[in-house]
């Protein structure tokens, strides 16, 4: 028995730019 | 008004190649050309940590660095605050109710082939900020 190869799953967050504004409070 | 730069990693990462599997907060599993603006909205709804932001695109021009290489400057949040972004001309961002759009489609679509359309001026891009935890 060949067991699959696992496929690689990403997280949804790491598709999207991180783009933290400087805040000033 | 304050301005932050940030430079992309010089090769494209694995999750943007057609095909891949990504994982929605809720556990669901897409294909990366698949995924739809809802599917960011609702994710980062459940999340905790993150959340979206609207970024519009307000200028993009080549790079001093290389011609591989655009920088995309971006009006970020209801602060429009300015950030410019240093990217391989192919790097996918998920425009708002279009999809995956890039400076070089047809390169995107050569190397990754992720359908993509041209990014321009006055697209508003998915991005994430943190959550203000109070």
């Amino acid at each position: 028995n060949v067991e699959p190869r696992s496929v690689p799953v990403f997280p949804w967050h790491s598709l999207v730019p991180f783009l933290a504004p400087t805040q000033s409070d | 008004s304050p301005q932050s730069s940030t430079v992309a990693p010089p090769s494209l990462p694995p999750y943007f190649i057609k095909g891949s599997i990504i994982q929605l907060a809720d556990g669901e599993l897409k294909r990366v050309e698949d995924l739809k603006t809802e599917d960011f909205i609702q994710s980062a709804e459940i999340s905790s940590e993150l959340k979206i932001d609207s970024s519009t695109v307000e200028r993009i021009e080549g790079s001093h660095t290389s011609p591989n290489f655009a920088v995309v400057q971006f009006s970020v949040g209801e602060h429009r605050a300015q950030v410019s972004v240093e990217v391989l001309v192919e790097y996918p961002f998920f425009v708002f109710g279009q999809g995956w759009s890039s400076c070089c489609p047809d390169r995107t679509t050569q190397l990754l082939e992720l359908p993509c359309t041209k990014l321009s001026v006055g697209d508003v891009c998915i991005s994430l900020t943190l959550k203000n935890l109070r």
